[in-house]
């Protein structure tokens, strides 16, 4: 993962966190 | 107005602005960033960043085209790449600690799919639908199942195959901003006017 540029990581990160939100107040 | 100072925390910003905000129901939008390859003087559109919003009604394509063994089969490839990327993320994050999968278990859409995998895409000169509105300075709306499959450009025809309706490729100012939805949406200035004053900037990633 560290050869994967940080804007990738970070869109990455962002949309795990927010699918886990949307799962929860589902 | 130009706007000199942008970062990623604002370029997340503006996409969430612009769907969000809209009356149209996007599922997507991406902000492809292009960037000249020195040794080959080729301009490539690179993954800038996306904000990922999701349909209205993700049950109402189920089960379309494939059968149930196939949609069993594909969902649990997806789960198993959503684990592993959600491990590797957590164990480079300092506090993501209590790690629960009941996020991985749930269904993973086709339009998830389709904007995960966006993330290891990019597109040379000219080339496919960023990459011709890019190149030809000019918006791409394209509107209906029937025109996508049958475009020559072959993001638009994955686009079609994991159910979206409308694609549309806005050049802005160091990138083209990309819409997808599930909806059939058609042309209007309303949302070309939003990117040209929200995308309007000098890029600073950092």
């Amino acid at each position: 993962l560290s050869a994967v540029p940080q804007a990738r990581k970070a869109s990455l990160a962002r949309f795990l966190e927010r699918r886990k939100e949307r799962v929860v107040s589902a | 107005e130009t706007m000199p100072f942008f970062n990623q925390e604002s370029l997340q910003q503006r996409l969430q602005a612009l769907i969000d905000g809209a009356r149209e129901s996007w599922a997507y939008a991406i902000f492809w960033q292009s960037s000249v390859v020195d040794f080959a003087s080729q301009t490539v559109l690179g993954w800038g960043d996306g904000y990922y919003k999701g349909e209205e009604d993700k049950n109402k394509r189920r089960g379309s085209s494939s059968s149930a063994a196939n949609f069993v089969a594909e969902q649990e490839h997806r789960k198993k790449v959503l684990r592993e990327l959600n491990s590797l993320i957590s164990g480079v994050q300092a506090s993501a600690g209590n790690g629960t999968d009941d996020a991985v278990d749930e269904e993973v859409t086709d339009t998830e799919w389709f904007f995960l995998i966006s993330m290891t895409q990019s597109f040379v000169n000219g080339n496919g639908l960023p990459g011709l509105a890019m190149y030809s300075s000019s918006p791409i709306w394209v509107t209906g199942t029937e025109k996508l499959a049958a475009s020559q450009c072959e993001r638009a025809r994955q686009a079609q195959g994991f159910g979206l309706q409308t694609i549309v490729c806005i050049p802005s100012a160091n990138g083209v901003v990309e819409l997808g939805s599930t909806e059939l949406i058609f042309q209007s200035s309303d949302l070309m006017n939003k990117v040209k004053y929200l995308f309007n900037f000098n890029i600073d990633m950092g």
